[in-house]
């Protein structure tokens, strides 16, 4: 029988996996920290 | 098909980092009293485009005290920022501004500072010296004995109290008081002062002249007191920014600019 699958299912299998190594850009803000946080 | 929207600035861009220098050094420049704030992080940044070549940025800074009063000539790349050991006092500022046609003006800033926690300080340093309360009465009784002991040795000018900016006191293994203070010199010598010191009077801003003391005293045991008072030299005061001109004043943490 065909059955539908699940979207989030189908996103996995169909999602592009990232490239071994590939990092995620830091996000935007908060900025680096030039001295020490406190 | 439109054009996608520009993608969100990032708080270490290029044009965030010259916003923020842009931001602090109005924010030293319209400051009376304390010490001047370096960056240390860039919290947010949102830009409101306004129409062409005019953009509102609105900007939440992280600073942090340097070691240089308000008024040291001392540009603020050569200011040290004070250690987290030392009681780091640290501003957060949200400052909106505007960049027309590639230019960069501050609209408004307000900032609020406040000392680390003495809990943390204490966990991993117990013998740090603690930032005290200006008005502690061994800060004043320390702060006007250093005043006097240079004034009573220097052949210079007479010194005049302007603000005491810090005050810490370490408990162990010796309780010392440590003052730092800004000063002006008056119109009399130190010698003059001897007879009526009442009657020196601060010079006027455009022979200006103002310094900065630092002193220490050994409470128990006492030891001698050290004073190690700098004067700057005249500096043409900046017209829009009136300089210190009530002396005795207090600088407290958590006064906001805005």
């Amino acid at each position: 029988s065909v059955v539908k699958r699940a979207v989030a299912e189908v996103a996995q299998h169909d999602k592009v996996p990232h490239p071994v190594g590939f990092v995620p850009p830091p996000p935007p803000c908060p900025g680096k920290i030039r001295h020490f946080k406190i | 098909v439109p054009a996608a929207p520009p993608a969100p600035l990032g708080c270490d861009d290029p044009e965030s980092e010259a916003a923020a220098e842009v931001a602090v050094s109005y924010i030293n420049g319209h400051s009376h009293h304390g010490y001047k704030f370096a960056l240390n992080r860039i919290e947010n940044i949102r830009v409101l485009p306004q129409g062409p070549n005019n953009d509102i940025i609105f900007l939440e800074l992280d600073l942090l005290e340097t070691k240089c009063h308000i008024l040291s000539p001392t540009p603020l790349a050569n200011c040290t920022v004070r250690s987290f050991t030392e009681h780091a006092v640290e501003g957060d500022c949200d400052v909106k501004l505007q960049k027309l046609d590639g230019k960069l003006s501050v609209l408004a800033s307000k900032c609020h500072s406040h000392a680390d926690s003495s809990e943390d300080i204490i966990r991993l340093c117990p013998d740090c010296p603690l930032l005290a309360r200006l008005n502690n009465t061994e800060v004043l009784t320390t702060v006007t004995a250093a005043l006097s002991a240079h004034n009573s040795k220097t052949t210079d000018a007479y010194l005049r109290l302007l603000e005491i900016g810090r005050a810490n006191i370490q408990y162990h293994p010796v309780r010392t008081v440590f003052v730092e203070f800004a000063v002006a010199a008056t119109n009399c010598s130190a010698a003059e002062a001897k007879d009526n010191a009442e009657a020196c009077q601060l010079l006027p801003d455009d022979q200006s002249n103002f310094g900065f003391c630092t002193a220490s005293k050994a409470i128990h045991p006492s030891r001698d007191l050290i004073v190690d008072c700098q004067l700057y030299g005249h500096q043409v005061p900046t017209p829009d920014i009136p300089f210190l001109s009530r002396p005795g004043v207090t600088y407290s943490q958590g006064q906001d600019t805005s």
